[in-house]
């Protein structure tokens, strides 16, 4: 992978104790690369580069027996801290309900997320609210996933989205959920319809926190969603599914650079344990395979 | 037109943008650019016809006795139950159709499915108690045949490449499919998401590796993504892609047209 590549690049540079801007050069062109490859978005990349050439000149490479191995723990540096730096959690309040909402393209994970995050956080007596009224057996996928987890999921109400979170939050806070994680129909960032109805839901819901589910093996395009869901609905945080696979995850810089919220989580499985926590430094390691 | 005096002249690096912003990808990016050269010819225009050359595969020409065998696979949430469908809804206006639900995994596949049969107005064939997808598979030849059916569609669960145990289930129900047709599948569909990145690359070539895909049907194509990820896959693997998704309601599906699809990335 990327190391051997720079083994040799090393080897090269290595004898002569100074590294030139030509030499950086060619290690940074490596670097993109690396990130194209990961599925990172174009110009993130080329933020990124010039940010590390900028930070790599002003180090004192001449001075280093290694100035390659330099150069890489600043890529590996920069990349942790654009992704968070360090593992984030999200916060539960002293009194009432924690609502969580998520929200997403089509097929990203929403669903089975949601069900694994209430099993997570299982001592919170979680309430699941199914808040899609628009994809064929939307409820009875919820449903099931809920009684897998032994969780309560509340009905459906009068085939609306936003009838059904109004009723879901009297209930908990009638039965004194600390939890309430809304699952939300798979939308467009570009369905004005949609997105007013998340609105819509937002006014009812009143969200602690907004999260972003976005599937991990995302392509460009992760930049532009992450950007339109923070403009337009607003978003506190996300979680990268599906990274059991082999995909790099570039996406995970898109969205921390575009939407600028830490990821909280990743999906690793279709179990419902299959949900762990966000790690920045392990992130920037997969990204640079 | 718009699009001619936004791209003609364009340097290399601002095709190389265009390229990498629809999931082109860099090494093939770089691969095509190197290929097409710097002689002042107008580079969109001599690219756009390489592309569109590229993408002009045949579809796999169906001639056999009923039913037709399709099955659709691919990862997960990348489209296949909704895409099953819009095809049986395309097929039932002129043959008897019926859906196998092979997603013996997934919660609520079933339902979801049979929603989809009523409003196509096609039969379908749900797992009974303790049956596995390729067991349903086979009912569901099986009865097409008693019934003198034309097109079997086959849903099957979602599955991540790297898993070697449900790519194993994958080749299980292919081969419940050769019983009744030694060849496999007259359509063997992968469903690719336009909104992933180079992984789906990795995917069709696993996919095709252990049971033989031989047509693609690239969906959520109605979002802002490109979709050039085919790119990479057909100049790799040489498969057709026979249809685009282009929505969530039954009738979003439409015949891939390789020149509408070069014209699009290019905007
Ligand atoms: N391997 C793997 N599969 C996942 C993961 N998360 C979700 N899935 C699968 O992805 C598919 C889609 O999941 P859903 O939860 O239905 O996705 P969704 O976002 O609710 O979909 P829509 O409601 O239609 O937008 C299912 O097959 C899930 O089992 C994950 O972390 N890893
Ligand atoms: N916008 C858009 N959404 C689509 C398209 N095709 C499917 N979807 C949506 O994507 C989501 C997932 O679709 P499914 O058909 O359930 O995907 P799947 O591959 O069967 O999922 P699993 O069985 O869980 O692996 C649903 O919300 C669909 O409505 C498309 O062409 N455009
Ligand atoms: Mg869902
Ligand atoms: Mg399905």
């Amino acid at each position: 992978g990327l190391i051997d590549r720079f083994q040799l690049i090393r080897r090269k540079i290595l004898g002569y104790g100074r590294i030139t801007e030509r030499e950086i050069a060619i290690i940074l062109k490596d670097i993109r690369i690396t990130l194209l490859e990961a599925d990172v978005n174009y110009r993130v990349v080329k933020d990124f580069i010039k940010e590390l050439n900028t930070k790599c000149a002003g180090l004192e490479l001449a001075k280093t027996l290694n100035p390659g191995d330099i150069v890489i723990k600043t890529v590996y540096e920069e990349l942790t801290k654009l992704l968070g730096t360090k593992p984030q959690q999200m916060e539960f309040k002293a009194k009432g309900p924690l609502i969580i909402g998520l929200i997403g393209l089509q097929g990203t994970g929403k669903t089975t997320t949601a069900a694994k995050l209430a099993l997570k956080y299982k001592n919170k007596n979680p309430l699941l609210v199914p808040a899609d009224a628009k994809r064929p057996a939307a409820y009875e996928q919820l449903s099931q996933l809920g009684q897998r987890a032994k969780i309560p999921v509340c009905p459906l109400y009068q085939n609306s989205a936003k009838a059904t979170v109004k009723k879901a939050i009297e209930q908990a806070i009638g039965q004194g959920n600390m939890l309430v994680i809304i699952d939300t129909a798979g939308r467009l960032h570009l369905d004005d319809e949609l997105i007013e109805e998340l609105k819509e839901i937002k006014r009812v819901a009143r969200f602690d926190y907004r999260l972003l589910v976005a599937d991990g093996m995302s392509g460009q395009d992760a930049v532009n969603q992450a950007k339109a869901f923070q403009e337009k609905i607003g978003l506190d945080g996300a979680i990268l599914t599906k990274m059991d696979g082999d995909a790099r995850g570039g996406a995970a810089l898109s969205i921390t650079r575009a939407a600028q919220v830490p990821i909280f989580y990743v999906g690793t499985s279709e179990n419902l344990d299959g949900i762990e926590q966000f790690y920045p430094a392990r992130m920037a390691q997969r990204i640079m395979g | 037109s718009q699009l001619f005096s936004r791209t003609k002249g364009a340097s290399t690096n601002e095709i190389e943008d265009i390229l990498l912003r629809a999931d082109v990808g860099i090494k093939y990016t770089d691969e095509i650019l190197q290929r097409i050269g710097e002689d002042g010819v107008d580079l969109v225009e001599v690219l756009k016809k390489k592309l569109v050359n590229l993408l002009s595969i045949d579809v796999p020409k169906i001639d056999v006795e009923k039913p037709v065998i399709i099955m659709v696979s691919g990862v997960n949430g990348s489209g296949k139950t909704t895409t099953v469908a819009k095809l049986a809804n395309l097929y039932q206006r002129c043959e008897r159709v019926i859906l196998a639900c092979a997603d013996t995994y997934r919660d609520a596949a079933s339902e979801q499915l049979e929603i989809w049969a009523r409003r196509a107005n096609v039969e379908i064939v749900t797992s009974q108690k303790g049956q596995d997808a390729a067991a349903v598979v086979f009912d569901t030849i099986s009865r097409a045949q008693a019934k003198s059916i034309d097109r079997v569609l086959v849903d099957t669960a979602g599955r991540l490449h790297t898993r070697v145990d449900l790519m194993a289930e994958l080749r299980k129900i292919r081969k419940v499919i050769t019983k009744f047709r030694p060849e496999g599948p007259d359509l063997n569909i992968l469903t690719i998401d336009a909104n992933l990145g180079q992984n789906s690359i990795q995917q069709a070539c696993i996919f095709t590796e252990e049971i033989g895909i031989n047509g693609l049907i690239l969906t959520k194509f109605d979002g802002t993504s490109k979709g050039g990820a085919i790119i990479p896959i057909c100049n790799e693997l040489d498969l057709p892609v026979l249809y685009l998704g282009i929505g969530e309601g039954i009738d979003d599906i439409v015949e891939f047209d390789p020149t509408a699809f070069v014209e699009a990335l290019f905007e």
